[in-house]
């Protein structure tokens, strides 16, 4: 569903040039849940930014649904973000000036949702990920482990075809980090998601099909869990 | 070194009052490596600012070596945070408009640090944590891991007594992770600082000498990490 073929991501010009992607190639299936471990500064979040449609290679290419993302226009661009992808950051990027309600909310009054509904749904996600009694709350209001869930929640709010979840439980305790890990199992198992999880939580690993190991700007490594 | 006594900390207003403490006591001693843990909305976060002078206690008593911070001034409080306590933020707290090096070395100016021996020291710190070679470059054009890094070069800019680590590997692949680990477990034993960490991360609690758990609000449980 998803293809990475030789991606390259150069930020900086002339002799400010960093690599944070030298070449990465990929291949992800269907309904798989695929883990992405390496070190700090190694290309999981660039990575995760030219999968996701976030910004553009400096070369290579990138396909979902075996369509070439760079081909696409801003508005079937936009589509793809909205609708078929749902994107955890590693920093949130949860509205500061919206409620966890509203951050909730606003990707599915883009994709159409008449508000009830919306406000709905969204109250439904914000119980799943244990907040709901914070509804009303802005960011700054809410610890760090709280707003991850609000992105957590936000990623799911158009029921998604691929996640992409950038250290999803970082801030998180290990009980609410099991309840993410069991709720994104449970996504992949009854709705065929396709996640694709960044981190080094090894709780998220122990639920993935195939890990991939990326080191300074190249994937080294692809193994299947069990052979781990 | 630090005395909490019945803190209380109440957000909001009318029938709108979050407790984020409601009644928090703990003695911390000098030297001594304790860990905080607690479900995601417990009340480290806030316990850590109310410890740290960030915030005045709506109720309840924080002593720092024996003297009651809500007795300082703005000067002496400032002295403190500059000087006593170095705090590593959940969020970081990096200063986007610096580089990794004025950010670590800011708090060596402001402690009155000649800007040579500052540079010098910083770059010490930046290789310390293993991001010497990102220097120059600010905050959005490092990864999540490396800021987390530069905060915690930071929080040891002017060699505090005590050091308040809120989720300091948070981000951290588990090599780099393990790498700040021994670096706190080295301040702690050669340099007798006082380390109060909340986190979830089992290897930073595998070097603690107490462990103290915090649910809802208050202390519920303080245990020896041997009993563990
Ligand atoms: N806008 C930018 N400008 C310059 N360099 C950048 C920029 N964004 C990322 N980088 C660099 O690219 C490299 C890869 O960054 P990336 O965020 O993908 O790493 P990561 O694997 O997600 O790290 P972490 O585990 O710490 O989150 C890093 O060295 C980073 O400093
Ligand atoms: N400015 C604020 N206004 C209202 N409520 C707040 C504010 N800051 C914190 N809270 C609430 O106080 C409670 C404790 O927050 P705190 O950040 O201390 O938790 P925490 O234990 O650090 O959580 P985490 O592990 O998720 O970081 C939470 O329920 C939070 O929503
Ligand atoms: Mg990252
Ligand atoms: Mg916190």
């Amino acid at each position: 569903v998803v293809r990475a073929i030789d991606v390259v991501k150069e930020y900086g010009t002339g002799d400010n040039v960093t690599q944070a992607l030298k070449g990465a190639n990929l291949n992800i299936f269907r309904g798989e849940y695929m883990c992405i471990m390496g070190p700090s500064g190694s290309g999981k979040s660039t990575l995760f930014n030219m999968i996701g449609g976030l910004g553009t290679p400096t070369s290579g290419m990138v396909f979902i649904d075996e369509v070439d993302v760079a081909q696409l226009d801003s508005y079937e661009l936009a589509w793809l973000r909205c609708r078929k992808i749902g994107y955890i950051f590693q920093s949130y990027n949860i509205l500061p000036v919206l409620t966890a309600m509203e951050n909730v909310s606003l990707p599915m009054l883009f994709a159409g949702m008449n508000p009830d509904d919306a406000r709905e749904k969204t109250y439904e996600l914000l119980k799943r990920v244990g907040i709901a009694h914070r509804a009303f709350n802005r960011p700054y209001q809410l610890s760090g482990g709280q707003q991850q869930r609000v992105a957590i929640a936000r990623a799911l709010a158009n029921d998604p075809a691929i996640i992409l979840a950038d250290e999803p439980t970082a801030n998180l305790d290990l009980k609410t980090g099991e309840e993410i890990k069991d709720m994104m199992k449970q996504l992949q198992e009854e709705d065929n998601v396709t996640i694709i999880c960044a981190t080094h939580d090894m709780k998220m690993i122990d639920i993935c099909n195939r890990v991939v190991w990326i080191v300074d700007g190249q994937v080294t490594k692809i193994e299947n869990r069990e052979d781990i």
